[in-house]
This record gives structure tokens, sequence and C-alpha cells, in this order.
């Protein structure tokens, strides 16, 4: 009986996953190995082609009409270069806003989560969604590139990093991790029980009541040990291996915190979205 | 914590899927 527990629990979870996240990796990596009956996703590759896509970031259907629209930008100007990147940056922010409402609602239908002191479920959710939200990139990415839009667009990992400083350093480490993070093979059964332990994680600095924490985690973590145990018999020591990647990824949400702070020193025009600037004030 | 955190407090309050 407690093993069909922890079966509906993953079960559970998975559904709650497949409800609040619009691009699943099985999805996305039909997309990126050209598996899938829709179009290929635009290309991002230089200025030119940002320009001509840019108008379709965040939007989840691309008209097919406009997809090789010529538009005529010989050269790209440098202060246009400078506005556009600044367009785009604020374009990945309102869907990182829009990703953080989604794991909320996931974090919501953790059995348990919203029983929490109301203060703990906050504080849980600042630590955690930078954290999901990177472990969300991983399937979008390969080693040339990520997915973006909802798999509509796919921008390369050469011209994210020839994006002036400090926007060229930040998806570097993203990319890195990816790579290895993909090696895990981990499909979207795997995921939703693995964002759920992230969530609840009891050792997140303020936590006013941590046992309860701890006993939902622990169940959730019984569930994910035995759910790769039947998902991927001939994998060794994966769950072990699944939970070493969160230490890794509290080392790349600092770090990106940090890139947040330099990118606010460095840019006058810089403003950034309120939802995104609560969670990382005084997060590390 | 609540009162430093208003809109993702009302994320957390809200029945309806969020709408950022």
């Amino acid at each position: 009986p407690e093993a069909a527990d922890l079966r509906a629990l993953a079960k559970h979870l998975y559904e709650s996953y497949l409800k609040n996240f619009p691009l699943t990796k099985a999805k996305a990596r039909a997309i990126l190995s050209g598996k899938t009956s829709d179009n290929a996703p635009f290309v991002v590759h230089d200025m030119k082609s940002l320009l001509e896509g840019e108008q379709f970031i965040n939007c989840r259907q691309i008209p097919r009409q406009d997809h090789h629209r010529h538009l005529n930008v010989s050269s790209v100007q440098s202060d246009l270069q400078r506005e556009v990147e600044l367009r785009f940056f604020h374009s990945c922010q309102s869907r990182s806003a829009e990703a953080v409402s989604e794991v909320t609602e996931f974090a919501k239908s953790i059995p348990g989560f919203l029983n929490l002191d109301l203060n703990d479920q906050v504080t849980l959710l600042k630590y955690a969604v930078i954290e999901v939200l990177i472990i969300m990139m991983a399937p979008l990415m390969n080693k040339d590139g990520t997915l973006i839009s909802y798999g509509q667009i796919f921008m390369t990992r050469e011209f994210l990093k020839s994006l002036r400083k400090p926007f060229s350093d930040m998806m570097e480490p993203k990319f890195e991790f990816s790579v290895k993070f993909n090696m895990l093979e981990l499909d979207d059964t795997d995921m939703a029980l693995f964002f759920a332990v992230i969530i609840l994680s009891g050792d997140r600095p303020g936590l006013l009541n941590v046992k309860p924490i701890e006993d939902l985690q622990e169940n959730v973590l019984h569930s994910l040990e035995l759910h790769l145990k039947m998902n991927h018999p001939d994998s060794l020591h994966l769950f072990a291996k699944v939970l070493q990647k969160m230490t890794d990824l509290r080392q790349i949400v600092s770090d990106h915190v940090h890139f947040i702070q330099l990118l606010k020193e460095s840019e006058i025009n810089m403003c950034l979205h309120p939802l995104l600037q609560e969670i990382m004030k005084d997060l590390y | 914590l609540t009162e430093r955190h208003k809109i993702l407090h009302r994320l957390l309050q809200d029945s309806s899927p969020a709408d950022g």
C-alpha cells in the first residue's frame, strides 16, 4: 500500500506538471531533433535574425507567412544593437516572471504545501523558483543553443556569447550545467518529482517551521527514488546523481543573482521585473 | 516576509492560475 501511495503521488505531480508547464521535455526534444510535425523553430544566430524574430519572442505561435520575411538591415548600428539587446533581456524577464507563476501553481499542487506556514511558503518559493527555472531550461538546450518562446525560436549559444558583457556571460554556465544534466536522461515524470523535492528544501534561510517541510520532502524523496528505479532500471545510482545536482544549482543561482546585480549597476535603462526583483532581493 | 514579497504572496493566495 505504501508503494501504491508513492506511485499515486508521482502521478499527481506529473499531471500538475503537464497542466502548469507549457513546454515539456518530450515536446522540446522532439523539436530539437526535428521529429515534430510542426515547422522547425525560427533560428536566431545574429543581430539581424534577432531583429527579424524578436516580434515573435514570447508568442506561443509564430504566424508562418512571416517566418522568412526579409528585413532590410544590412548592418545593425551599435546603438540600435544595445537597444535590441535590452529589449531581448526584457522579454526574457517577462517570460521568467510568467514561469515563476507557473512554478508557484505547481508548488501549490504539492500535497500539504498550502498547509505550511504562509511565510514558509514564500521562503520556499523565493529560494526554489530560480533553481527550478534553471532545471526547466535544461531540456530546451543542447550544446549548440536553446529553444525559447515555447519552442518557437532556437537561439544559438554562439550568438548569446556574442552579446555585450555581462549579457554574454549570463547563459554560458547554464549551458554547461544543462549539457551535464541532460546526460542523466530524466523524463518529464522524473522532473515533476525533482521539482517538488527542490521546492520542499527544509534548509532554506529563515524558515520558521522546518519539520513539516522535511516530512513532506521525505515522502516526495521516497516517491522519486522508487520512480527512478522503475523508470530507469539500468541507470546506476541515478537517485544520488540527481540529488547531487541540487548542490551545483545553488552555485548557479547565486552567480546568476550576482550577474543581475552587475547589470543593475551597469545599465542605466535596466528595469528589473518587480516579481523577479522581490525574489532576488536578499536572496544570497 | 509576506509584506516584502507582495506579488509572490498574491500568487500563493490566488485560487485561480496566476496571470503574472
